[in-house]
Parts: C-alpha cells; sequence; structure tokens
C-alpha cells in the first residue's frame, strides 16, 4: 500500500 | 486523486497538446528550444521505469505512455522533420544542459530516500525536471518576439508544477500522506524558476501586449 501510494504520480 | 493533481495533470497535457500544436499546424519551432525538450524526454524516461513493471490505474499508465510518446515525438520533429528542424533556433540554443544533467545525477547519488537504481534514476528524473525549462527561459530572452502559442506552452508548464504542490498539500493535509522532502523541495525550485516569467506573462496578458522579456 505505501508503495502503491508513493509512486502513484506522474 | 484529487482535483489538484487531476487539474496538474490537465495542465501539462494541455501544454504538451499547445506546443505540437505550434509545431504542427505553424510547421516550426522557433522560439522552442530542443535541449529542454531532450531534458524532457530523460526525465520521463528515468521516471516512468516503472510502467511495466508497476501498475497503478488504467490513468496512470496511459498518462506515462502519452508524456513518453509526445516528448520523443517533439524531439524527432525538431531534429529530424525536413522543414521543422530549419525553424529550430539553433544559435541562440545554447545553454549548456549536459551540465544539468551531470549536476542532478551527482545530486541524486547523494540525496536520495533509498540507494536502488529504481529509486536514483526517479530521484534524478524529480532534479533534472526542476532545472530542465532553464534552456528555454533563457532562449526566450533571447527571442526579440515570442509568439503567443509558446509563451502559452512555456505559462501551462509551469503551472502545472504549482498545481501539484497544492495537489501534495492536500494529501498532506488530507490523506496524511508523508512529508516528502525530495519531490517537493524539487517541485518548489522548479516552480520558482518560472516566477519572473509568470510576472511577464500575466503583466502582458493583462496590458494585452506582446511578451517580452528582459535580457
Amino acid at each position: 500500500a505505501k508503495v502503491k501510494k508513493e509512486k502513484d504520480e506522474l | 486523486m484529487n482535483l489538484f493533481r487531476l487539474l496538474g495533470d490537465m495542465t501539462h497535457l494541455l501544454s504538451i497538446v499547445v506546443l505540437l500544436l505550434k509545431i504542427r499546424t505553424v510547421k516550426s519551432c522557433a522560439g522552442i528550444s530542443l535541449k529542454t525538450q531532450e531534458l524532457y524526454v530523460i526525465v520521463f524516461l528515468t521516471r516512468y521505469l516503472d510502467l511495466f513493471t508497476k501498475y497503478y490505474s488504467v490513468y496512470n499508465t496511459a498518462m506515462k505512455l502519452v508524456f513518453l510518446g509526445t516528448s520523443i515525438g517533439i524531439v524527432w520533429y525538431m531534429r529530424y522533420h525536413k522543414v521543422v528542424k530549419q525553424t529550430y533556433s539553433k544559435d541562440e540554443d545554447t545553454f549548456k544542459h549536459y551540465f544539468l544533467i551531470l549536476l542532478s545525477i551527482i545530486l541524486a547519488l547523494l540525496i536520495h530516500r533509498a540507494f536502488d537504481v529504481i529509486e536514483v534514476l526517479w530521484t534524478f528524473s524529480l532534479y533534472l525536471e526542476a532545472v530542465a525549462i532553464l534552456p528555454q527561459l533563457v532562449l526566450l530572452q533571447k527571442s526579440r518576439n515570442i509568439d503567443t502559442l509558446t509563451g502559452d506552452y512555456v505559462f501551462l508548464l509551469g503551472a502545472y508544477r504549482a498545481l501539484y504542490i497544492l495537489n501534495w498539500v492536500y494529501r498532506f493535509l488530507m490523506e496524511n500522506h508523508k512529508f516528502r522532502w525530495i519531490p517537493w523541495i524539487s517541485g518548489l525550485v522548479q516552480t520558482a524558476l518560472y516566477a519572473d516569467f509568470f510576472y511577464y506573462y500575466i503583466k502582458s496578458w493583462k496590458n494585452r501586449e506582446k511578451l517580452k522579456l528582459p535580457a
């Protein structure tokens, strides 16, 4: 979840 | 996904649409820095390495492909298209952009969140993006008259990261997103570099006069 949130930006 | 983030991505996409519009309709890239465009290709290549390994959403994957495809397409147009490449302001696009790449690599090797290839390259892409606009801003100062589409392109490009900063504030406050020094400082520096451009752009817009940057 943390990883998912971390790099979900462009 | 919050409104600021969506607006930021749409503004970024719009900036690219405006640039492509200018290049394709006017068949000219006068006033556009090829060096800045090349730096953006490097930014996207080193930031979207997880394109095929991590899936977040259709939107995320689609936008990454669009940004990669359009930035590479723009560099191709400016380098190889028989008509467009003649209009490139080669003599004025003189910023030493390799220096920006070197600086960003060194900084990413010194300051990063984890010392692994993906993380260091992701960090490098943030530092490089922060300074990638410099060759373009220097070129604008040399250009006697800046055409409207070029001015709009640079304005939208600066605005997108400003919206991202609002997105980070929102996520920090509302989604108790952790504090992120690296993207936030890079984003602030990136947006700050546009400060004087924003001033002259808004002034020219208010006074309905041609955009002119002081030399």
